[in-house]
């Protein structure tokens, strides 16, 4: 699965979350992907979240959905994402990652599988990342 | 308010020879959605054009090089949402296109609804004038290899993409 946030300049928040599913899926299988608030939110009043993992478990904690709640009942991004997937992970007893935007900019990155990849730019500045910590 | 864009690439048991190729990947995705906010794009435009990126890069799991379904097709699915107004598009079930979040944004900018899937989102594709392509131009050797070694080993093999590495599965 691959994903992106983005805030322009007029403080606009998108997102956009796009995926060849799982491997050796039954034919007809949807996942969280198309789902709006399980793989894909934006409020420009709270921020954007694009989740990847496991797609039946994202598709039924509506992981992008809960960051959303999360952040509107004051955590932070990066706080709201960690909560979030790690809650997805312990109820159901499968992986997922998330990147998240606050409505101000701050970036929210957790995964709890072995590796997510990611990278923003804010100021010019390209950051990237793979591994944990 | 200062642009800003953040992507990803996938989360899951990522073997180490896939690392480079998704660092790779995710820098220019970023760099492409970035450009268009620079440029006075629309954080909309920013990130179809990310996501476009790594729907091009066998390295991902979208577009060419997405896994494969137990008939060895590909079947990708994508969604694409604008916080302004909280309006959506969604497709899914799409075989024959190269960029499913293209026409997820059209879904979103020409119709009165959220989401279409199967024939009704490639008879609307087709309507917007995106170009089909053959199915099989879409599968990667990797994504042949990955649905083979599922077939063979069983499920404890299945992984987005790539042979089983420890770790959890994404």
């Amino acid at each position: 699965t691959v994903g992106a946030v983005a805030i322009d300049a007029d403080g606009h928040i998108a997102v956009a979350t796009s995926t060849g599913g799982i491997n050796g899926k039954m034919v007809g299988r949807i996942g969280d992907t198309p789902l709006i608030g399980g793989g894909t939110y934006a409020d420009d009043n709270v921020g954007g979240i694009s989740t990847t993992g496991h797609g039946e478990s994202i598709l039924k904690y509506c992981l992008a959905h809960t960051i959303i709640k999360l952040m509107e009942g004051g955590l932070d991004a990066d706080t709201a994402t960690r909560q979030a997937v790690n809650g997805m992970t312990a109820r159901l007893n499968n992986t997922a990652g998330a990147i998240t935007l606050s409505k101000n900019g701050d970036v929210g990155i957790h995964f709890s599988s072995k590796r997510m990849a990611w990278a923003y730019v804010k100021n010019d500045k390209v950051y990237y990342g793979i591994e944990h910590d | 308010m200062k642009p800003i864009i953040i992507v990803h690439g996938g989360a899951g048991d990522i073997s180490e020879s896939r690392i480079q190729g998704k660092f790779d990947g995710v820098k220019v995705a970023v760099r492409a959605g970035y450009e268009k906010l620079m440029n006075g794009g629309s954080a909309l435009d920013s990130v179809e054009a990310a996501v476009v990126s790594m729907e091009l890069d066998e390295n991902f799991n979208a577009g060419y090089g997405s896994v494969l379904n137990l008939n060895g097709e590909v079947e990708m699915e994508a969604s694409i949402m604008w916080g302004q107004d909280l309006i959506s598009g969604a497709v899914t079930l799409i075989k024959e296109f190269q960029h499913p979040i293209s026409i997820a944004r059209k879904v979103l900018t020409d119709t009165p609804h959220s989401f279409l899937g199967g024939n009704g989102a490639k008879l609307f594709a087709l309507e917007k004038g995106f170009q089909q392509v053959p199915p099989e131009s879409l599968i990667s050797e990797s994504a042949k290899e990955a649905l083979n070694d599922f077939l063979n080993k069983g499920d404890d093999q299945r992984t987005e993409i790539g042979r089983k590495d420890e770790g959890g599965v994404g």
